[in-house]
């Protein structure tokens, strides 16, 4: 409290002026907010960042836009893991059939999908590894080749392929072939192991109801 | 807690707002504008000092613990004014790298102010 010639009460160092005691209360506030952010200064910033990055950091930083559900009660949302029925009889040619139960009334729509193996080699070898998505035709006939993919799989364990969209649908509609065919020279034994302890299997993210359920909202 | 009038002496809450574009900093930090930089000061004449309901619970606990150890801050019978509510500062902000981060800083403004 600014009295004439007079100390400030409470710790006793002679009072300022006005513009002074706002100089010194600007730099505290400056000093606050870089030491509670660990930093030795303000940062300068070495390239500039596109607004558009911007605009998506400020709608986070607010929340979620109005008017959405927050998500404990949208639609509600599950995690299905199938494991293959495996038909290792060609040990050069694995063929995986995964089926999905649709227990819930609305239908399912697979949010997202990964295909888990474990793959046995020989120390210090790769081995390239096709791997084929088949889906039933459209009158249920006999399977065609929906997408491929080629991995080079580089040492032994579980590796995972992210499945896309032709899977996902395989999926929602219950059934999912997937054949791995590795590639270069015959190999001994097989690569790809089926026993209960290394199965293949496919996790999914579920949502229940699909989009027809949201429309009737 | 009181805000500050002007000409009161009694313990207040000063409001003090700390414009980023005044100090040139809104260039690295996005949100929000500024901080409110709110202090405590003013008297805490003893018929006011430890006053029930205002900052007894958070500071009989502190001024036990001088009583206790006999620190200095009690001998000369004042009590001071200090912030009895507070609240956290939301940055958004460029680091060095030009990320985007968002970070709570604790306890950055003060609400209200009583006497200990």
């Amino acid at each position: 409290t600014p009295r004439a010639g007079g100390q400030c009460p409470s710790c006793g160092v002679p009072t300022l002026d006005l513009a002074s005691q706002r100089e010194l209360l600007l730099d505290l506030a400056k000093r606050s907010i870089l030491d509670k952010l660990h930093l030795s200064q303000r940062p300068t910033r070495s390239r500039p960042v596109s607004r558009a990055a911007l605009r998506t950091a400020l709608q986070r930083l607010r929340g979620p836009p109005r008017g959405t559900l927050p998500r404990a009660n949208r639609a509600q949302e599950y995690e299905i893991i199938s494991f293959a029925e495996t038909d290792l009889s060609n040990i050069n040619q694995t063929r995986l059939d995964f089926h999905f139960s649709d227990r819930t009334a609305g239908g399912m729509e697979i949010q997202q999908a990964s295909l888990m193996f474990f793959a046995q080699l020989p120390a210090n070898t790769t081995r390239p590894l096709k791997v084929s998505v088949l889906t039933p035709g459209p009158h249920d006939t006999n399977l065609t080749l929906a997408t491929q993919h080629l991995l080079e799989v580089d040492a032994s364990g579980w590796h995972q392929l992210l499945l896309g969209p032709e899977a996902q649908a395989a999926c929602s509609q219950g059934h999912l072939t997937v054949e791995l065919v590795p590639e270069g020279q015959v190999a001994r034994d097989s690569v790809i192991l089926g026993e209960a302890t290394h199965r293949p299997f496919v996790a999914a993210q579920v949502r229940v109801g699909g989009k027809h359920r949201v429309r009737r909202q | 807690g009181i805000d500050c009038q002007s000409g009161s002496r009694m313990c207040c809450r000063q409001e003090f707002f700390v414009d980023f574009r005044e100090i040139g900093w809104h260039d690295w930090i996005i949100q929000p504008e500024g901080y409110a930089m709110n202090f405590c000061t003013g008297q805490c004449p003893l018929h006011v000092a430890g006053m029930p309901g205002i900052a007894a619970s958070f500071h009989t606990a502190v001024l036990n613990l001088l009583k206790a150890n006999a620190a200095a801050g009690t001998t000369g019978g004042g009590s001071c004014c200090v912030p009895t509510i507070r609240h956290p500062l939301s940055l958004l902000y460029y680091d060095r790298d030009s990320n985007i981060v968002k970070t709570d800083i604790p306890d950055m403004v003060v609400e209200a102010c009583g006497c200990s």
